[in-house]
């Protein structure tokens, strides 16, 4: 299966 | 801060496409325009709108401004607007209110509400400058339909990007399905036009429920661009001319 991964895995807290 | 636009329609239709995935947000005000960027609550997608401060009848922001606001109270106000109603948003430094007025065309009614600002701390995420590997433009009312029908069978879609067509797939306990789309060029009605950029092929899964919740900006924008690279988040965009756009990031589901 899939997983859903976050967003914040790509972008990160500026 | 003083914004003005002539039309409410634009505003309610940038409110109803997002305040569904994401709640309370804030609006950072510059003398460049307003804009947003949240994540929805579980942190899958991210949304970015632009208002342009040229696409206002008037626009004033004497100083850089965070406004804290339910999308769901905005969304109230607005239904208080005729679509042909002018829409005067003012905000006072220091002040905890934002007021909106609305104005018919022929002066005879003027309605004013207040509402309350609100303390949100936003999380704002740096997007990089990304050269995709695949852009697609295609008309918005045709994603919409796509992902709503391939909901019927699915909760994931695998969008696969090849030199001449986009595919789109599912499946689920009742079975499978497949929507194909083929590049198609219309110089008088460039609206229905469905253009491939591939630069290499893509093949990425999502989340339909996202999907769906991005395609209620269809009405903003004739056409929509689905800008993909493999192992990063697809990015949906509704272009505005002339007002902004709105983007939404979508993180894909990746096999462990």
């Amino acid at each position: 299966m899939a997983q859903q991964k976050s967003i914040m895995n790509y972008f990160k807290a500026s | 801060f003083e914004a003005k636009w002539d039309h409410a329609s634009t505003l309610k239709k940038v409110i109803d496409a997002v305040k569904d995935l994401i709640g309370d947000t804030s609006w950072d005000c510059t003398n460049t325009g307003m804009s947003l960027q949240s994540m929805d609550s579980s942190h899958v997608a991210l949304v970015h709108v632009l208002l342009k401060s040229e696409g206002f009848e008037s626009y004033r922001c004497d100083r850089n401004v965070s406004m804290g606001i339910s999308l769901n109270s905005m969304a109230k106000v607005l239904k208080c607007a005729g679509n042909d109603d002018s829409v005067t948003l003012r905000h006072e430094s220091e002040s905890s209110v934002v007021n909106f007025a609305f104005e018919s065309h022929k002066e005879e009614r003027v309605s004013e509400f207040e509402l309350k600002l609100m303390n949100i701390d936003t999380e704002h995420l740096g997007i990089p400058e990304t050269e995709y590997d695949s852009i697609i433009k295609m008309p918005s009312a045709d994603l919409r339909r796509t992902c709503a029908d391939l909901s019927q069978f699915g909760d994931s879609v695998t969008i696969s990007c090849a030199k001449s067509d986009v595919r789109f797939e599912t499946s689920g306990d009742i079975g499978t399905g497949n929507v194909r789309l083929s590049a198609r060029g219309s110089s008088d009605k460039p609206e229905t036009e469905i253009a491939i950029e591939m630069i290499n092929p893509v093949s990425l899964t999502f989340a339909l429920k996202y999907l769906n919740f991005f395609t209620k900006a269809a009405p903003l924008s004739d056409t929509v661009k689905l800008c993909m690279s493999n192992n990063h988040p697809l990015c949906v965009e509704f272009p505005m001319p002339e007002v902004g756009y709105i983007r939404y990031y979508l993180a894909p589901k990746i096999d462990e």
